[in-house]
């Protein structure tokens, strides 16, 4: 996850 | 993508799809919280708002548009298609005890004060708690049918999997999400009581009774 290159964790 | 998320991940799917499998098959709602289930609902929307803007991975946009939509069919047996078999009486928690609270922390606690991160953490906040209203039905209740204490099981497991996975990653990938494994922790804890309802009486094959 990062606040910018989106969270990739459902 | 570690062992334990993609447990996860089938165990979330395991039990979208028995809950599913139960209204369907019984034609009936009768011990499901209709407020848990909008609950869900508002947590995939609010939470899966990037589906059509960051693409992460086939897997990853499949997942978010079978929760979307199971959750969206799942509503809709409740509150339409069943509608006659949905226990109000029994569905009794205030929902915005937990909204607002879920979105006041939001705007406080987030990783950017933009609409889709604090809608992100709104999400994951909700989630942690919108279990609420099916565990007080229970407790109401005083019994749970085996099919919904076995998609309780599944559905506490999934993020108690992913525990096990932020463990994993952070000790490898030696970063975690500070908000998420918070609220997953809450929300694991919550079935807490459930869990070991489970366990003792579910598993040796009697009802999942709340002791009076």
């Amino acid at each position: 996850f990062s606040g910018h290159g989106g969270h990739d964790e459902l | 993508m570690t062992l334990f998320r993609l447990a996860g991940d089938l165990s979330h799917v395991l039990a979208i799809l028995l809950l599913l499998y139960k209204i369907w098959t019984t034609k009936s709602a009768a011990g499901i919280s209709g407020k848990t289930q909008l609950m869900f609902c508002m947590v995939y929307v609010t939470r899966y708002l990037d589906l059509f803007t960051s693409f992460i991975s086939v897997y990853n946009s499949t997942m978010k548009v079978l929760f979307i939509s199971a959750s969206v069919a799942t509503v809709y047996l409740i509150y339409f298609k069943f509608k006659a078999t949905y226990d109000g009486n029994h569905d009794t928690f205030r929902m915005e005890f937990v909204i607002v609270p879920a979105l006041i922390l939001a705007l406080i606690w987030n990783y950017a004060f933009t609409f889709f991160e604090i809608s992100w953490a709104f999400s994951i906040f909700l989630e942690a708690v919108a279990i609420l209203p099916q565990l007080f039905m229970v407790t109401k209740t005083g019994e749970a049918e085996n099919i919904t204490s076995h998609y309780l099981f599944a559905l506490g497991s999934y993020r108690a999997l992913y525990i096990l996975n932020w463990i994993d990653r952070y000790y490898f990938e030696g970063h975690w999400d500070p908000i998420a494994v918070t609220a997953g922790i809450v929300q694991t804890v919550l079935y807490g009581d459930f869990f070991y309802l489970y366990f003792t009486r579910v598993i040796k094959g009697r009802k999942l009774q709340v002791l009076p």
